[in-house]
Order: structure tokens, then sequence, then C-alpha cells
């Protein structure tokens, strides 16, 4: 599904260069269940960031289906964002204006070719799932930091895209609620055969992983696979 | 040092009532080195924003030093959250266009009896302790989340106030940087008899805890201390 061949990204600060990932070179195949591990600061977000096209690598090449990401023009890139990929941020980058319902529905609203009926009850659904039935209503500044962050959890879900990134997606989710929304997630994976790649801190997502690759100062310093 | 009162919180959605605290008591010693802990959703993060004077409970009193808050003018209350307490956000609320050394100063910037050469030394101590010494100049986006998480956490620990909430302090921190900044803060706890109180997921913060205190749904369901 994926390729990563020589993945380099230096930001510059400046004058000063900051070496956020030093030559990556990494396949994920379709169906994984794999957790990007490592210290704060060792590179994890600018990954998924650069996997997920919402930001482009200083150096090395990158295929989603075998083909090019470089070479795919601005509208086919969004096109693949929309339709294959479904991104849970860091920071949540919810719409503060919008409801919790509206938000996870705008991920929807873009695909034109779904009933408006088939829309409700999807986005009913995956709320449910994430245990936020009772908070539909709720805009982003009227949720608790972990609600925030299941509404974000939600948004990515309910495209069921062939492949989902999840920057530290239970940061803010006390044990019993992150296995709740990990437990929907292995659903999707055996399921739909999403392919899920995650970036964490936490210990509990590790034991859900198939594969754990872990990064030290942007680069893989081992993989396991269980 | 802090006693809470039957304290309620309920929040005003349109028509609707959202009973987020349901009637709290609570007493917290100076020198405290207590953890909240419950669900996502269960209320910490309105305990503590009440306990910060960052808003006012709907029912109850809050002492602090045996002065009710309630009764203090807007400016006494200001003078109190400058000096006497330190605030560790779930979501940082760093100033972006500020580096991460100058998000620290600032906090110190507002005691005019400190000379410039003390201010220097102790932002640059603490963002050392941290972990930090090489991102100082880097700007909140410029950083990764649990960078921008120990620069919240510096800029509330550089105080040096009586009391320090903490809220999630370590969601967005791998175990070996959680370990180093709790160290921090136990160093100051034992030096300084600064109090802390900690809203938390995470199972390393209560090993640190002297005192666990359990929210369900709006209300204490358990205490317990070690
Ligand atoms: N401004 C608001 N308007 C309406 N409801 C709110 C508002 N702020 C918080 N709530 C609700 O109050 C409840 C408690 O929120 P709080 O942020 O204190 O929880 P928490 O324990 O900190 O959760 P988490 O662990 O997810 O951060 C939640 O159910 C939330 O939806
Ligand atoms: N825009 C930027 N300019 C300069 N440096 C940056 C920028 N964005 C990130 N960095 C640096 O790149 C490094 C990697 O950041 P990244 O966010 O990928 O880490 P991370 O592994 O996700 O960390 P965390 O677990 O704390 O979220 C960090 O040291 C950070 O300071
Ligand atoms: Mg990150
Ligand atoms: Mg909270």
């Amino acid at each position: 599904l994926l390729e990563l061949k020589g993945i380099k990204k230096i930001y510059q600060q400046g004058q000063v260069e900051v070496p956020a990932l030093r030559g990556i070179d990494l396949t994920i195949h379709r169906g994984e269940f794999t957790s990007v591990v490592g210290p704060s600061g060792s590179g994890k977000t600018t990954l998924l960031n650069l996997i997920g096209c919402l930001d482009t690598p200083t150096e090395g090449k990158i295929f989603f289906d075998n083909r090019e990401i470089e070479k795919l023009s601005k509208e086919e890139l969004a096109l693949l964002r929309r339709y294959n990929l479904g991104f849970i941020f860091q920071e949540y980058n919810l719409i503060p204006v919008l409801s919790a319902y509206e938000n996870v529905e705008l991920a929807l609203r873009l695909f034109d070719d779904i009933k408006e009926i088939e829309v409700e009850k999807r986005v009913k659904n995956i709320l449910e799932a994430v245990g936020l039935a009772d908070f539909a209503h709720h805009t982003p500044g009227e949720l608790s930091g972990g609600q925030q962050q299941r509404v974000s959890i939600a948004r990515a879900l309910v495209k069921e895209p062939k492949l989902i990134l999840a920057d530290e997606p239970t940061a803010n989710l006390d044990s019993k609620t992150s296995e709740e929304v990990l437990e929907v997630m292995v659903e999707m994976n055996q399921q739909l055969d999403t392919t899920f790649i995650f970036s964490t801190h936490d210990p509990l997502v590790w034991d859900y992983a198939q594969r754990i690759i872990t990064l030290k100062d942007g680069q893989i310093a081992e993989e396991k696979s269980s």
C-alpha cells in the first residue's frame, strides 16, 4: 500500500537546520495495524504528516498504491486525501464553530455519492461507537479534552478510508475509553481491511499493534512484529 | 491550603444543563502531591479550573489560604493567580508568536522584583530540566506536541508558586520524558513545599502521587492515600 524510500525531512528555522527525519525506508502492506513509537521529538508526527501528504519530504520518495506522491497534481493529491486517507491529529484540529456531529458529518459531505439518510446513519453510529452520543450537539469548546479527541477519531473513521493515520489518538483518554476506541479500530481493520498507522506513547496501543516501529532521533532504531 | 465546600458546576448549553460537578467537598494541605483521576468527561478539568480561579462554581465555596475566592476583588484574584498559582493547561495555551524561552520568561516578567540576570538563569535552568535546552528559540509551531507540553510545564514551574495545577501534563510524553518531568516536580515539592494537584490518565503519575482522588460523573467516588 505504501512505500517510503530514503525519506529525509529537515526543517529550516532561520539559519538553523533541524533534521527531523534522517533517512527512513519503510514498506506498509494493506491491512496492517502498525504502531510508530519513540521519545518526544523523535519524528513521529513528521513521519505521519509526510505519509498523509500534508507535507513534502526534503529528500526521498513516497509511493501510495504504487503511485509516486510527488508526481501527483494538487487535485489528485486532494482526491487521494479525501477518499483514501483519514487523519487523527495530535491537536485534534476540529472546527470550533461546528458541533461534534457537524465536524464528523463534514468529512462525509465531501463524498458526493452518499445519500443524506446514509450520512446521518453513519455519523450517529460512529459517535455512539466512541461514546459521544449524548454530546453530538456540543461544540469543541463545550467538550472535555478526551471528548474532543474522540470527535477527531470519529471524523477519520466515518470515511472508512484505505489508510488511517492516528497521531497519539489515546493521549487524553482513560484506559477504558482507550480500549473502547481501539476495539472500534480493530473491527474496521478486520472487516474492511483498513490499514492503521499509529504514533503513540500509550503502552495499551502497543498491545493491539501487530508491528511496532521504533523511531529514535529521526531514524528507525528497531522493528518488531508480533 | 485549599478547601472546597459543596462545589457544583453546571454548564448552560442553550436550553440544556450539563452538570460537570455535582457536589464536591475537598481539603488540600500545603505540600501535597495529589492526583485526580477519572474517565474522560468526569469533571477533572472543570475542577482544576475552579481551583485555579479560571472559572466560578455554580454553587459552593472555595477557600485559598483561608480566604474565600468569591469575596476577592478582580485585582486580588489576578495577584493570587500571578504569585500563588501555576497552571499547566491540557491544551498547553502557549503564545504562538513567542519562542519557548519567551513563553517561560513571560511568566516571570510579571514579577517586578526579580533581577534580569536572575530571570535568565531561572528560565534557562527550567528549560534544561525539562529537556528543551536545544529548542529554546523554537516557537510552538516549530515544536513537537510533547515539546510544547514541556514548555507549558516549564512556564508553571519557573514561578515557584505555592500551588501548581497540572492538567494531564504527561499526555503527550513518552515514559522516560514523563519520569524526568515528574522528578523535577517531586524535587520542587520536597525542597520548596510546592503543592501539586494533577489531573491524569497516566498510570505513571499515579505511582508518584501520595493521594489519589477518583472522580466519576462529577462526584468524588473514592479517595486513597499511599
Ligand atoms: N463549556 C461547556 N459547555 C457544556 N458542557 C461542557 C463545557 N465544558 C465541559 N463540558 C462538559 O462537562 C463535562 C466535564 O468536562 P471536563 O473537561 O471537566 O472533563 P475531564 O474529566 O477533564 O475530561 P478529559 O479527561 O476528557 O479531559 C464533559 O462531559 C463536557 O462535555
Ligand atoms: N516547523 C518546525 N520547525 C523546526 N523544527 C521543527 C518543526 N516541526 C517540528 N520540529 C522539530 O522536529 C522534531 C520532530 O518533531 P515531531 O513533531 O515529528 O516529533 P514527535 O515524535 O511527534 O514528538 P511528540 O511525541 O512530542 O509529539 C522535534 O525536535 C521538533 O522540535
Ligand atoms: Mg507528535
Ligand atoms: Mg480534561
